[in-house]
């Protein structure tokens, strides 16, 4: 417990330069290969160049997701933990030195690909996204509960696939509402481009400053 | 350390009970949602009715694993972690408990659902899978080396779904290679029973003993 506490004492300090500056910070949780990365790249595909937003992505080994997503222009960071299995507020914020927080409108945090550790760690974040892709099967929100009832939002990924796999979506959406009745949906593909209009409405809405 | 060490006793303990009783015991290792269950339930449906054969399946929430699992008439337990990542070796020997090990064949143990943690935990298996399926990216063996450095097998699935989506299979078996220059690798589809003869075959061969 200690160890939480320490986390979320740093986590505390981020959400606060985070409002102080106006910067929305939305942190990406899913299994490995449901999409986090996909998502964010057509995400920044479709700013506009001037837009101020930064990326960090987290992975146990390898750039590779950094590189990926360093291809639209925007300032991307590698954080790699080298054996853990999620990221916390420590990373995060040794990850952001030297970046000018003041200056940044929107923060993507991609964590590392794993639907139950990552959800135990406040990183300061405005909100949480959890993607589940079609292949996955419906039964993974009860399956993997904590992770479903603390995300905002769940982005329901490869619809392109529905066609070719076993999937109800509408039980997928009625297992999620049954662990967290708040949270929000949208279904997406990231190949097609189907409902990025839906989740694009959902992240201008998260800017919106509440009360 | 001290609890590793702890881990590795019991497994040390399990390892010896099956090689007495000609045990096969394989751990099964894999993301959220690629198919271990379906490769299990598929595998039991194969199976004469006389073999003795069961499944030790763990999992954070529910026993809907458990259940998909019993309809094939062979003994099914659920292990339910409560919260914990992976499965680790004291979790193992309480399931098994009130089981008749000196008649037991072939023991499945499907793991939880990460493919970070569950790897450094060994069961007392004889061998481990790591099931990896075609809509997860070919980088993971990359991603997540541990799990693939640490696996007998690699099973690609859902190769029923090769014509739909961007992976590239070769590069997927280079990516395990070089992580794990010695892992052996199956293509299969759970969906329509592609491959399998090649995972029958692999099974068979981990029962003949070895020396
Ligand atoms: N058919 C289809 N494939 C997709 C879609 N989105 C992503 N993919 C594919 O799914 C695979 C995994 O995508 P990633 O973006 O790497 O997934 P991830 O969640 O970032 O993976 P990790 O960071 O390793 O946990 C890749 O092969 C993508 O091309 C989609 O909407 N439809
Ligand atoms: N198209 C296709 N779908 C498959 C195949 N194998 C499994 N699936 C589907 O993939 C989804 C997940 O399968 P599961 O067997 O539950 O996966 P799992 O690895 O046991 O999942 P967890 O135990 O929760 O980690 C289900 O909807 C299955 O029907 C396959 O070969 N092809
Ligand atoms: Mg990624
Ligand atoms: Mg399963
Ligand atoms: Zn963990
Ligand atoms: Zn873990």
């Amino acid at each position: 417990r200690k160890v939480l506490s320490e986390n979320d004492r740093i986590a505390a300090e981020l959400r606060a330069i985070y409002e102080r500056n106006g910067t929305l910070c939305v942190n990406f949780i899913s299994a490995p290969g449901s999409g986090k990365t996909a998502l964010l790249e057509r995400t920044l595909a479709g700013f506009d160049a001037g837009r101020r937003v930064a990326v960090l992505t987290g992975d146990i080994q390898t750039d590779n997701d950094a590189r990926r997503l360093a291809r639209y222009g925007f300032p991307v960071r590698q954080i790699s933990t080298g054996g853990t299995c999620h990221l916390d507020a420590r990373m995060v914020q040794r990850g952001l030195e030297g970046w000018p927080l003041e200056s940044l409108d929107i923060l993507f945090v991609e964590n590392v690909g794993n639907l139950v550790c990552p959800t135990s760690y406040d990183l300061g974040e405005k909100a949480r996204v959890v993607v589940l892709s079609v292949t996955e099967g419906e039964d993974k929100p009860l399956k993997y509960p904590a992770t479903f009832y603390r995300a905002d939002l769940m982005v329901l990924n490869k619809i392109d696939l529905l066609p070719y796999v076993p999937f109800d979506a509408g039980l997928a959406h009625d297992n999620a509402r049954r662990v967290n009745p708040q949270i929000e949906i949208v279904n997406v593909s990231c190949t097609t481009g189907e409902g990025f209009d839906a989740w694009y409405r959902w992240l201008e809405a998260q800017r919106v400053p509440v009360g």
